[in-house]
């Protein structure tokens, strides 16, 4: 669970299409090198909204189906299924990989897999990371003998108008998605397409932070580039990205900055000033859709009595950290001035931060070290643009995930960066090759 | 041989992510660890 509950795929991009059973059902899914296991939705899934959306696998209509029936539940981030396995052919481009296990999934909880545009989720990574152990694909298409070279690639592309959005090449490489040689570098552990990568740069500086080396994984079912919170804090910070937290963290600041420490002067309790002040009481004025957030407050408030969201969070934090100054006979300006610069460290929400899309000509280029060469990524291929016109978003590529040991600290190269390279998974040899895409 | 796979691409859009924000908000009020990076705890059901 550890392992596989690394995954967000609110910002998922790329799909492709298989088939399962004979005759052949069509199912869109993730080619996902972070994840080994392949699920599609099940049509004994009854109860979970999700399935009556997406396309479901009958095994009644699949003469080449063979029952397994072992019950398999897989955790996402951003949300988890569950369901059993069963066996039957895949088909992959015009390939037909026999008996593979994959998982029909009867519960899809949870509102991501609704909106989701895929199906399910296609596992390129390794056996070790898959749930219940069950063979990935691709080992199957090797041992089958469908492929000559044990070897994929991804060229994402980022410029995709209309259909053609990248291509997954099983059996090695196509020479007209990328430019140069690719540089290898091993896997250092099997599970995710873990390896070793070195120092982070900002505009041709050294942080330092990943010198003596970083553990890496290509997964292309991550849309951002995601690491630890304090190194991604420091590159968000030079391009000047400000997380949803640090930005309510800030209004309450100015807004309520002086309100907050005449009330500690008071002795009031720290913890009750958030609600005192309307910060810690959800009122539905905040958000996005009041309409829609009344509803989810309802449903939540009877499962745990309460909620908090991210101003509560902030206002929680900076009153703790005003009550700390104060101890330390500060003065007030002193103070609001510390917290305010205390409010660019709180994490957000999804770990992501918003930048201002007109100010990408100003942002840095932002490197990385991998097999002793540069990649560098420019703002127009780091920044995300959600929506189109004046109400359109701008997020910061870089977001905020601290995986803890044995796994973490870790970095995940997403389709952020498997964009802008061309990324070879190179199975016979253990190792994965970056070149321009 | 090659065996080549399409993908498309999706528009990142809005409305997903009000999704998202939604569940983010049921994830807090369901688990404690999530709070801070949301990396696993119980989800809400339908």
């Amino acid at each position: 669970t550890d392992i596989i509950a690394l995954k967000n795929f609110m910002d998922a991009q790329y799909y492709g299409e298989i088939g399962i059973g004979t005759p052949s059902q069509k199912f869109t899914v993730i080619f996902d090198t972070g994840s080994s296991n392949l699920w599609v939705p099940s049509s004994h899934c009854y109860f979970s909204v999700a399935c009556f959306f997406h396309s479901k696998y009958k095994s009644k209509q699949s003469s080449t189906y063979r029952k397994n029936g072992t019950s398999a539940e897989i955790h996402y981030g951003t949300g988890a299924i569950s369901g059993f396995y069963s066996q039957d052919n895949v088909e992959v481009g015009d390939l037909v990989v026999k008996h593979q296990d994959f998982i029909e999934a009867t519960k899809e909880p949870g509102i991501t897999f609704l909106a989701a545009k895929f199906d399910g989720i296609l596992g390129l990574g390794f056996q070790e990371i898959s749930v219940g152990k069950a063979i990935p694909l691709w080992y199957n298409m090797v041992d089958q003998g469908l492929v000559n070279e044990p070897i994929f690639s991804f060229w994402l592309n980022r410029d995709a108008d209309g259909e053609e959005g990248g291509e997954l090449v099983f059996g090695g490489v196509d020479s007209d998605h990328f430019k140069g040689k690719h540089t290898y570098v091993p896997v250092t552990q099997k599970g995710y397409w873990q390896f070793d990568m070195g120092d982070v740069l900002i505009d041709g500086q050294t942080t330092g932070y990943c010198s003596a080396g970083c553990a890496a994984i290509a997964d292309s079912g991550t849309s951002l580039f995601v690491g630890p919170t304090t190194i991604i804090a420091q590159i968000n910070h030079a391009i000047g990205a400000s997380g949803v937290v640090s930005q309510e963290c800030k209004t309450i600041v100015s807004q309520y900055g002086q309100t907050i420490l005449e009330m500690l002067i008071a002795e009031t309790q720290p913890q009750k000033i958030c609600s005192q002040i309307g910060f810690c009481t959800f009122d539905g004025t905040r958000g996005i859709s009041m309409g829609i957030e009344s509803i989810v407050d309802q449903s939540v408030d009877k499962s745990s009595g309460g909620m908090h969201d991210a101003m509560c969070t902030a206002c929680e934090m900076a009153v703790v950290w005003m009550q700390n100054q104060l101890t330390r006979n500060q003065t007030q300006e002193q103070i609001l001035d510390y917290v305010n610069q205390l409010c660019d460290r709180l994490p957000s929400p999804n770990g992501e931060s918003a930048v201002d899309c007109s100010s990408l000509s100003s942002m840095p280029n932002i490197s990385f070290s991998i097999g002793g060469k540069l990649f560098d990524l420019a703002p127009k291929e780091y920044v995300l643009k959600i929506g189109d016109g004046v109400a359109a978003q701008c997020i910061s590529g870089f977001a905020a995930l601290d995986i803890p040991p044995p796994r973490g600290p870790l970095w995940i190269l997403g389709d952020v960066f498997m964009g802008r390279y061309h990324t070879v998974f190179d199975y016979g040899n253990l190792r994965v090759g970056f070149a321009e895409a | 041989r090659l065996v080549r796979i399409g993908l498309k691409k999706k528009k990142l859009d809005l409305s997903n992510r009000l999704s998202e924000q939604i569940e983010y908000k049921e994830r807090q009020a369901l688990g404690a660890p999530l709070r801070k990076y949301h990396v696993r705890g119980n989800l809400g059901e339908d």
